[in-house]
């Protein structure tokens, strides 16, 4: 989707 | 309730569980958001853990399986060590009715995410239903709704095709009925768009409290909590960035 970020561009893997 | 509201938003996942109760955490297919649910061993009548161990459940199976459940049984979920399935167990107490069902597990490699701790701008409890008719009425309008919090309230606005919408709500203390009043605690001005196919996904968790809260940040994902008597459902959702 055009201009939805990703929940993983925030939130780091632990 | 829980299996209910988060079913349509992930597949399959890992139920944690410790000392601590039984949590779950996991991604939506697009990775767009994320939800966290914890169930302490408070709300729990028994609660034994001897060991830390996660149970893959794919949860329209989970769900199958409950709604052979009545609304009153007691519920009892049972698992072994290094378990293949997890047994549930629903007893009527009236007459004596015992229904005991299997789901199989399956082994499940979810990686857990690092939510960081945020100091939110604005952080806003309202009537969980209001939210709901609020993101379902927008959602007949657009796709994707802003949401702003400044000192004069909290504003829900969206454009499409057919024309436009907004819905203000104003801090508003209700005495005789709590969970009926609108808080904000504003620390900054924030303005974020959200796409209401999630938000709207995310209400599903509305029986499962009468408030839901928003905490929003500038460029950081919304997060919508439901909590509970001994536990909570938490969503994030990323936002989306403008052209």
């Amino acid at each position: 989707q055009a201009g939805q970020k990703g929940i993983m561009s925030f939130f780091q893997k632990k | 309730q829980v299996v209910d509201a988060i079913k349509d938003l992930v597949q399959d996942c890992n139920f944690d569980c410790n000392d601590s109760g039984i949590a779950l955490q996991a991604m939506d297919n697009s990775h767009v958001a994320l939800v966290a649910m914890h169930l302490k061993t408070e709300g729990f009548s028994q609660y034994r853990c001897d060991r830390n161990i996660a149970l893959g459940v794919n949860l329209a199976s989970l769900q199958k399986v409950l709604r052979a459940a009545q609304n009153e049984d007691l519920l009892t979920l049972k698992a072994e060590d290094a378990p293949d399935v997890l047994s549930l167990v629903f007893e009527n107490s009236e007459n004596d009715r015992i229904s005991e069902y299997d789901i199989k597990l399956m082994d499940i490699d979810q990686e857990h995410l690092g939510i960081p701790d945020t100091e939110y701008g604005a952080t806003v409890t309202l009537p969980s239903a209001e939210f709901q008719r609020i993101c379902r009425d927008l959602m007949l309008i657009s796709e994707s709704v802003g949401i702003e919090a400044t000192k004069e309230g909290i504003k829900f606005s969206c454009a499409g095709d057919i024309g436009s919408g907004a819905v203000t709500l104003r801090q508003n203390a209700n005495v005789d009925k709590p969970e009926l009043s609108t808080t904000i605690e504003l620390q900054e001005p924030v303005a974020l768009t959200f796409s209401l196919k999630y938000l709207v996904n995310f209400c599903k968790a509305t029986g499962l409290s009468s408030t839901v809260t928003l905490s929003l940040s500038n460029e950081v994902p919304l997060l919508i909590e439901y909590k509970m008597e001994h536990g909570f459902v938490r969503f994030y959702l990323a936002p989306k960035i403008g052209d």
